[in-house]
């Protein structure tokens, strides 16, 4: 089961709407600090359900909708969709490809679907169960976690080991 | 539960003394213990490791880019153990000197055949690794856009001689 | 005491305003501002950073080499209120991108006339902006050495293509 | 007042005696992942003072004897001395050279040393008061720093402001 496509449109700096494909392999990311190369990353934690706005560096979770520019209005909206190739059947779905997508608008109305229909966070990690793939798996990784690790920061190394087993 | 939690354990721990010896060296040890055996959904994991020759107190005593191998051998034997279908690292090289950032990304290779990989990074040793790349930018002010790149434009995207070095 | 705090604090302030906009560019943000500023001594300091163009909530929504450069900014600004006689960056440069390690390495060589750098790193920009360079080796394991090494002898010490990319 | 020469012996991963000179100007320390240079760091921060272990990522303060290798005894003592060019007169000392020293026997005694003559911790703090210079600085900055500045941990934010005013 590989992530096809990203599409993501008033999401953090993403005022514009992006669409990126990704093949099979290893996939760069690159680009100048403060691009947004961390925010594709955070995008995709959204999407598979974080909860928590601190692991997204923000203070309120409405932190992550598009807050404007100098010549920009702010987003009304923030949208991620994140498409996987099914063709294995790894996910409980008889979809071939299957598309979970995350809306949050300002007014603080927020919606989960699943190939294009609403459904609740809970039919989204219900998918993903066992898969070792979620907003908190151990399969998304930055450094500030390898030092949280280390020290087993917040029973962080045990938690590791029972996502896995 | 405790079952599959042991038999995870035992799993993981194997495949961490290999990965650890493929990212150090066959001569530098290490292991994962439970604190409490005897009780081990109570018991906290301990890592133990020891680059050759040499006899830290704790891991606690290693150097930035010793902890950053150990614990990515810890984050691949949990990956052998129970592959997630996508991996994504986040600058993870940047406390790395050359020839462990070589190491690093040839796992990265090896498990990619399995596994998607995207890495952010800003190593240019990284970036020759990669099968495909995106640049990320903001033409206008504070608007991320995503453009595929490749060696041949890259510094349009990562500008790494704009600047002269004085 | 709370004279000298509010007259340090107010060089510092314009100080940063003038470091960050030569880290970041003319048309970059940013300010130091008193949470209560009628009890000084009481008082937590805030940083307001605003690269040009955005909007932060807060600092903390800033990537990891725009508040790398933030802090770097607020750190020279004390510099010039209270030259400390030598400074010590261990791989503060490692969240930096090219063009922003140029001018981080670039401000400090403007430092360096009045105080003495010592910069641990692994990026070979860095190295090149150094006036005098030591190899931290193990060729006993786990017995450090030192030596004096250039760019000639460089890969001896910072071994860089010992490993082949594949 | 700049700093002219480091001498470790028996302090961390400098199990053979190291002698480093410096030059004005900006010196870089380069080496391989785990070759030592943080510890010609650490050692600079221990012989200026400091007493917290973990600052020195040591469990107990005994940690920073060199602990010895297959093929090596560990040390008996830790030695660092650090000398400083005092012809401006920055230092409150009338000589033109100043060099600290600070050892740490294995049996835990431990001595503070200024040109060669045993002294108290409180004479090289003395020294140094109003330089800018001590084992806690705003002048010696690693990676962490930044993050524990930015989120002002442990009012460190503050204690910066207050160490330069
Ligand atoms: N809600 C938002 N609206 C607009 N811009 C935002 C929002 N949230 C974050 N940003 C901006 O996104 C930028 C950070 O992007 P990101 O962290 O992805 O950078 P990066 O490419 O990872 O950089 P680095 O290489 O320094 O890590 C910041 O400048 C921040 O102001
Ligand atoms: N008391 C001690 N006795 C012997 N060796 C020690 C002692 N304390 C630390 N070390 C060793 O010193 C090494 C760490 O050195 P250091 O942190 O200076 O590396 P570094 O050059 O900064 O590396 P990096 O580039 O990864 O940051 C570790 O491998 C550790 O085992
Ligand atoms: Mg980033
Ligand atoms: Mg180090």
């Amino acid at each position: 089961m590989r992530l096809t496509e990203i599409e993501v449109k008033g999401f953090k700096s993403f005022g514009d709407r992006v669409l990126v494909r990704f093949k099979e392999g290893v996939t760069g990311i690159v680009g100048p600090n403060g691009s947004g190369k961390s925010n594709v990353v955070d995008a995709i934690r959204w999407v598979l359900g974080e909860q928590k706005s601190r692991m997204l560096r923000s203070d309120k979770m409405d932190g992550v909708i598009f807050n404007g520019t100098n010549n920009r209005k702010q987003a009304a909206l923030a949208e991620v969709r994140l498409t996987f190739d099914n063709h294995k059947g790894i996910l409980p779905s008889e979809y071939r490809e299957v598309t979970i997508g995350r809306r949050l608008y300002r007014s603080g109305e927020s919606e989960y679907l699943l190939n294009g229909v609403t459904c609740r966070l809970k039919d989204i990690t219900n998918l993903f169960l066992d898969t070792g793939i979620g907003s908190d798996s151990y399969a998304i990784i930055e450094l500030k976690m390898i030092d949280e690790i280390l020290n087993d920061k917040d029973h962080s190394r045990r938690d590791l080991f029972e996502e896995a087993t | 539960a405790t079952e599959r939690f042991l038999e995870g354990f035992s799993t993981i721990r194997e495949h961490f003394i290999e990965v650890f010896r493929s990212l150090f060296t066959a001569e530098d040890d290490c292991d994962l213990i439970l604190s409490h055996p005897e009780m081990p959904l109570e018991s906290s994991i301990q890592i133990m490791a020891k680059p050759k020759g040499k006899k830290p107190q704790s891991v606690n005593q290693l150097s930035g880019g010793e902890k950053t191998l150990t614990v990515t051998a810890l984050l691949f034997a949990i990956y052998l153990y129970k592959p997630a279908p996508f991996c994504i690292f986040d600058e993870v090289d940047a406390p790395l000197d050359d020839v462990n950032i070589d190491k690093f990304n040839r796992m990265i290779r090896r498990f990619s055949k399995d596994s998607q990989f995207i890495i952010v990074t800003h190593n240019k040793r990284t970036m020759e690794t990669t099968d495909l790349m995106y640049g990320v930018t903001m033409v206008e002010q504070g608007v991320s856009r995503v453009v595929p790149v490749d060696f041949s434009n890259l510094n349009e995207y990562v500008p790494a001689d704009q600047a002269a070095v004085p």
